[in-house]
């Protein structure tokens, strides 16, 4: 899976 | 966005807050460790890049620029505010930073899911801010009598940690394929680190007393 889910968080 | 994660947010803002408002109201840094701030400086940078390349949402924008403005105005108080800077204790803070943040480049060189320069250096700031509490922790111990908002600092960066946590593991139950091993071994070092401090933090409130650590 490549989505960067955490990238949204801090 | 979950309540965890929303919690862990606020309690990291509330931390930096405190102590930038401690620093400016009475203009000391007393306690206070300049290496680990100037750690925290450099992960939010290597971190944030990406304010240049993509956007998620606006409190996200926000709150990273919250994170760095606030991070350099207290590395910028300690270091050149002519009041501030002469009450930095800086016999005492002695940790050579420099050491943490090489062996975090190599290991993000080693260490990383993909070989670009933003996930190389987004990796590295995951890895530094792990151990950037280090030259605080040690400047605790030394100076052992911590005022309040020294140590109210710490609580709430440790609650900050603690609620990233439950965070990852509320996202791994309700979001399919949320798997982040860099991201959780990391984090999980460094909610660890502190696990010592709570302790005494603990024991200073259940008896009332003045936080005091050992030697």
């Amino acid at each position: 899976k490549l989505v960067d889910d955490t990238k949204d968080e801090l | 966005m979950n309540i965890f994660r929303l919690a862990g947010d606020m309690t990291h803002l509330a931390s930096v807050l405190v102590l930038l408002l401690k620093i400016h109201t009475i203009k000391s840094c007393a306690g206070v460790s300049l290496k680990t701030q100037e750690l925290y400086a450099i992960v939010f940078a290597t971190r944030y890049l990406d304010i240049f390349t993509s956007f998620y949402s606006i409190y996200n924008t926000l709150m990273k620029l919250i994170f760095l403005g606030s991070s350099f105005s207290i590395v910028w108080y300690m270091r050149y505010h002519k009041t501030v800077r002469r009450t930095y204790d800086r016999e005492q803070d002695t940790f050579r930073h420099w050491f943490l943040v090489l062996p975090c480049l190599l290991l993000a060189l080693l260490i990383h899911e993909k070989f670009t320069f933003l996930e190389v250096l987004w990796t590295f700031s995951l890895y530094l801010e792990a151990v950037a509490i280090l030259p605080q922790l040690v400047l605790l111990q030394r100076t052992r009598n911590i005022d309040n908002l020294t140590g109210q600092y710490v609580f709430l960066l440790g609650g900050y940690r603690g609620f990233y946590i439950l965070n990852w593991i509320y996202r791994y139950l309700t979001e399919p394929h949320f798997v982040h091993w860099i991201t959780w071994i990391a984090g999980l070092v460094q909610t660890l680190l502190y696990a010592d401090f709570f302790y005494y933090y603990f024991q200073s409130w259940k008896n009332n007393k003045k936080l005091q650590l050992p030697a």
